[in-house]
């Protein structure tokens, strides 16, 4: 079976399911401790108002991401993926499954932080925002295109610590336009909830 | 064909014939930017002087990390892998036999930045060197303990920012060892060399 018919069959039949349901949907992708909770957290804080979320967080082990979610009062559904470095599109599927999608007008996917292997594995969202940090160096763009150019939102994150990192951010954000010009791109410092509303907006939420 | 079994012959091979040549091989892990180049140079730095050493240099794209140690005057074997997620025995053993084994004495492979993936792809290497950031979060370690029980030695790498993440370092080394136990953690400012003199002695250089 040619695995990546296979991979955008799966992803174009949980769109399908969505678009039914009129439902959302926003993959966060980035490395290990980007900041992809913590965003989700900001993210829902600003739009638990005026619509109802639910969130997939996917991870290898704990249920910490989860639980750091749960406190908001969003229905969760955890997937321990037990060492899989990505999640696809058929674990998206099993996870939409447990919530009600009728009852949801969005639905945020936490996937597994990995700055390589979810590139290549859609799981059917309409948006693909992919959390970078400033923490992670001045090359980590330049270094995964594959994983730039399949992202319709990057979000620089952490930028409180560009200093200290002496990483220049308009030079880091000028290096994601380069690998893709599509791409929109904001700075946050998540932890605070700075630049979240930029967020939104580059989502079109 | 069993995918572990031939992924652990050829480990063995490589070691056997890095043990012919008299050459100790250390395979560096960690996620994106948690500063194994840094690292690297570091412990080139430090070693230099007494023993002669060779690299290869895994990562998906560029040469930027190869020609960071290039300036060291120590041969670099770069292994651009093109979208794979780990370095295997096989690419490993490729990269070795560009090299003079009779040569040196110390082999590094930088392995390609992810923390889940390369945990199941063993090179061949006398030690594995995991380095976490404490820019990932508290969390890193209890969430990658496979990674984490695969390390012979842990550095924690950036404390020089563990207060403006408001990661506690001493919790964080108790976690690593509550994973496994048999791991030796030490913790370094690589970019400024603090702490390689303790990750030479730790790896038994
Ligand atoms: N200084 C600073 N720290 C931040 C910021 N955003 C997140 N953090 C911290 O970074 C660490 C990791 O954040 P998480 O939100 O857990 O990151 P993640 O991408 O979800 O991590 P994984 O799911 O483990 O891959 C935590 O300690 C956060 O408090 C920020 O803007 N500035
Ligand atoms: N503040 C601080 N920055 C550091 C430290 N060590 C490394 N860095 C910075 O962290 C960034 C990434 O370091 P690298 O050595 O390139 O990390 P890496 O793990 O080799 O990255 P990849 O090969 O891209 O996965 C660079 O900007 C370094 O200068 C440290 O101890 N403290
Ligand atoms: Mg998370
Ligand atoms: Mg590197
Ligand atoms: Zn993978
Ligand atoms: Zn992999």
């Amino acid at each position: 079976v040619d695995l990546s018919k296979r991979t955008s069959e799966l992803a174009d039949r949980n769109l399908e399911l969505l678009d039914e349901h009129g439902v959302r949907a926003i993959d966060v992708l980035g490395s290990v401790g980007s900041g992809k909770t913590t965003l989700i957290n900001g993210l829902i804080d600003q739009l638990k108002p005026r619509m109802s979320i639910a969130v997939i967080a996917g991870d290898i082990t704990t249920r910490i991401d989860a639980e750091r979610i749960e406190v908001q009062g969003v229905p969760v559904v955890q997937i321990q993926t037990g060492g899989a470095c990505h999640l696809d599109g058929e674990i998206v599927r099993r996870g939409m499954q447990r919530l009600d999608l009728d009852a949801i007008d969005l639905l945020i996917v936490e996937n597994v932080g990995n700055l390589i292997c979810p590139a290549a594995f859609p799981i059917g969202a309409h948006k693909r925002l992919l959390v970078l940090s400033v923490t992670e160096g001045p090359y980590m763009a330049v270094k995964h295109p594959i994983m730039v150019r399949q992202a319709d939102v990057a979000v620089i994150n952490k930028i409180d610590l560009a200093e200290a990192m002496r990483v220049d951010v308009d030079r880091l954000m000028a290096d994601v336009r380069q690998v893709n010009p599509e791409i929109e791109v904001v700075t946050t410092v998540a932890r605070d909830g700075e630049g979240i509303a930029d967020v939104v907006a580059a989502l079109g939420l």
